[in-house]
């Protein structure tokens, strides 16, 4: 665990408490793409379905296997399915009159058809579990297309709206980062798939980085896109 | 082992 690696981590964490906090607060989820929220619960429900091995184990009282970094990333991941689940039942139910669902455009089956395809394609073994791994990676690189497309479509977003898409789009960032200094201080540490998407993930960012930061800069409330 | 790289992280 490097330090890149745990603030990309806190900082994912604080995109769910942002966005979460924001919908309670506001009791609006103007903005949000409900797409992209389902697409992140299915990309966590496919990539922590590992939890059961743990979970198996702990049943069994097998803790020979179980480190501190397994309890970390098991703590973590009950947290990232508990609150993506809980914001897309929010956005179905007490928040649904104010979803933004008929500017939220985007066709689902365009990222999840290649996601699927090119989990099956390219991946490090070819069973149940690591497919659905892949195929998660590969989707979540892809999953805030739509929320990239609302945010075109209104041209805008409100300052907690934005202060979320820099955490989402910043902690993958950061997991670059952490790639590098694992590569270059662990012996055989290498992870092409999750490279690559990560990459992509972080690029499909860099437009609205850009725009963050000079909203920053400029110190406005509200993201605005040139029209 | 192959499948075991990056299956730590988050």
């Amino acid at each position: 665990m490097n330090i890149f690696r745990i603030s990309a981590d806190l900082l994912h964490l604080a995109s769910f408490f942002i966005l979460i906090f924001k919908m309670k607060a506001t009791k609006s989820c103007k903005g949000i793409s409900f797409k992209t929220q389902l697409m992140y619960t299915l990309v966590f429900t496919c990539r922590y379905l590992d939890l059961f091995h743990v979970l198996g184990m702990m049943i069994t009282f097998n803790f020979a296997h179980i480190t501190g970094l397994t309890l970390y990333n098991t703590f973590m991941k009950i947290l990232f399915l508990a609150a993506s689940y809980y914001i897309v039942y929010l956005m179905r139910t007490e928040l649904k009159s104010t979803s933004d669902d008929a500017r939220d455009t985007f066709v689902l089956w365009h990222i999840l058809a290649p996601c699927a395809v090119l989990a099956l394609i390219f991946n490090a073994q070819f069973t149940i579990l690591e497919i659905l791994w892949t195929f998660s990676i590969y989707l979540e690189a892809v999953a805030v297309m739509p929320q990239l497309m609302l945010l075109i479509e209104t041209g805008e977003a409100d300052s907690l709206s934005s202060h979320y898409m820099f955490a989402v789009g910043g902690y993958r960032a950061l997991y670059l980062v952490n790639w590098v200094y694992r590569y270059a201080t662990e012996p055989y540490y290498s992870n092409w798939i999750a490279w690559i998407a990560g990459f992509v993930q972080t690029a499909l960012f860099g437009d609205f980085f850009y725009y963050y930061f000079v909203k920053i800069m400029s110190g406005d409330a509200a993201l605005k896109l040139p029209t | 082992a192959a499948t075991e790289a990056g299956h730590d992280e988050l």
